[in-house]
């Protein structure tokens, strides 16, 4: 199991190099091992330097830098092991404009083996979905599916 | 190993049988605040298993039954079926032939619970062992709920390692 | 200052109770003391019910819920005792269309008295204020202002 | 009491000195996401006095220090300025005559400091004795950071307490 702790972490450190650079459009990252000697205890640590930037403590970074780094991290992990499905629950709030596009361009990529479900409040996320499920509640408190929308 | 159907009934904010097809790709699920999004997402996590009442943002797990508006009544039992497609072999041995797995899980107010997997009845860690190792099980990296996206950069090193471990 | 504590809960759950369902557009709300009879220690409970729906644990509302309440708490204060300005960053992030529109709306009326700044990315939000400043990085990690705009 | 104009030299990611010229009403700040604008709000609370790192998103004061770029090198000095009209006579009576009050915070990467009001020295307690009682002080209600709106939902019935004793 220390094998596999060590070569899920440099498959997932592999993916995460490559993902950074990809959504910051520039930057890099990196993962380290706090302690490499130990790896049944070790913790991870994650090492990120947006574009034109120097690498610094995380959590100077931004509101958006933190939620698109972390995303960066997660579509690794996925990409080393896919799981069936994923649930993204308004991940996009706080990226901007250019972000957001590339965060779409990238969840499109996935999406070929991975089955995607995000809830938004973004428009242009919204244009992005394959299927679109409007949730309201007209009823005093009782929710109700409204509408259905499938792209063919 | 997608979804194919979720039903939801009772449960939380959704006391009429509702019905959601899901196909492959990107679905996006919209709406306004507070109108039931985020309950859908917990459904799901809760028909797999979820059992810590915290992050289904209760405080016990009577909370997730539909306990009434303004115009209804609460209702006295939360049920929420997923059924999956099998492509993986996910299904266990004794269901290798099914094309579909479906998932029930049923609360009663008396804290009753009951939990199916294609209609037999099972236990709990039964439902929870179908998604072990898959990335949508306890320690998910796939399923993130709202206001959680920074926990992985905020996280501990020893939290971030669960992760990686999930991985593996 | 037993007797100002309680006059400041009073006024502030006195507004309070208007403002949340102005904000919401119906529904009820209210501060409690978790224990009146020690006014020098008590806690501060709220109990909200957005339209339609019933009294309930607090933690069960929705995460724009959850914002719409706290601005309500947090204008109740404001109108109490105003401060000579006020900071808001990415308040109306997870606030729907409509949510936004009344939050946008509130902010005008309480500019009389009160400066107000906000960092937003959403565009409605920007419309609505009376200064515009811009910040960009252009150069490496290098933050400068680009745009200002003051509507007359 | 409003904001008429604020300085920003060397701290976080201003490395050149910055004006902002302010108006009453709403001041919108925009931007993409990294470019500064939660930096500007710190520089508000850190030239009010604010000494709690952890909410500046540092692990210790020199941090605020802009510690370089990609082109460029990192500077020895953070300074911040703030200019607030004397509307209200907020200004201690020694300085009521004035129209406006001018602080500057200045921290050097050896770790001293300087404070002045109305560029006079001064010590921190005097800078942060400007706004007690104001709201915008140490507990302050009316300013809310990044990812923090719904702190006051979701904090201990204690905390919110402190919070309607600033309205005292
Ligand atoms: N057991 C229950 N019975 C009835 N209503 C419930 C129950 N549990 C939760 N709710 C209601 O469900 C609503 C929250 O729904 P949900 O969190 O899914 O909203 P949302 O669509 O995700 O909104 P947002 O966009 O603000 O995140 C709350 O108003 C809450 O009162
Ligand atoms: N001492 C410093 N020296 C240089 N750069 C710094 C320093 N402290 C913080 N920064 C940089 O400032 C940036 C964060 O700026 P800020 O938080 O103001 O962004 P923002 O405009 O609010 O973005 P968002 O919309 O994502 O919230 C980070 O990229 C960080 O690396
Ligand atoms: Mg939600
Ligand atoms: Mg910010």
């Amino acid at each position: 199991t220390k094998e596999r702790f060590r070569q899920a972490f440099d498959a997932v450190n592999e993916q995460f190099q490559e993902i950074f650079p990809f959504l910051f459009k520039g930057g890099e990252a990196r993962l380290e091992l706090t302690n490499a000697q130990d790896l049944l205890e070790t913790g991870v640590e994650i090492l990120a330097r947006p574009p034109g930037k120097r690498i610094q403590n995380m959590d100077l970074l931004s509101g958006g830098e933190k939620a698109l780094t972390a995303v960066a991290l997660i579509f690794s992990i996925f990409l080393t092991k896919p799981s069936p499905f994923c649930l993204l629950d308004e991940v996009d709030a706080p990226l901007d404009d250019a972000n957001l596009s590339r965060f779409n361009e990238m969840l499109r990529k996935l999406s070929d083996r991975t089955q995607f479900f995000v809830v938004t409040h973004n428009k242009r996320s919204m244009q992005e979905a394959d299927s679109l499920y409007g949730v309201t509640m007209e009823d005093a408190g009782t929710s109700r599916v409204v509408s259905v929308e499938f792209m063919e | 190993m997608n979804i194919k159907r979720l039903e939801i009934l009772g449960f939380k904010s959704f006391p009429d049988k509702t019905v959601f097809e899901f196909r492959p790709g990107i679905t996006a699920v919209v709406g306004p605040n507070g109108c039931g999004k985020s309950n859908v997402f917990e459904a799901i996590r809760w028909v797999m298993g979820e059992q810590r009442v915290r992050s289904l943002r209760s405080k016990k797990m009577e909370d997730v039954i539909f306990n009434g508006s303004e115009t209804r009544k609460p209702v006295g039992m939360a049920e929420v079926r997923l059924v999956l497609s099998n492509s993986e072999g996910l299904a266990p041995p004794s269901m290798a032939d099914y094309d579909e797995i479906m998932i029930t899980r049923r609360l009663f107010r008396d804290g009753e619970s009951h939990y199916e997997i294609n209609n037999i009845s099972c236990r709990l860690a039964d439902v929870t062992d179908l998604f072990l190792d898959t990335g949508v099980g306890r320690n998910s990296y796939a399923i993130i709920e709202q206001g959680q996206v920074d926990f992985v950069v905020a996280a501990k090193p020893e939290e971030r390692r669960v992760l990686i471990e999930e991985a593996a």
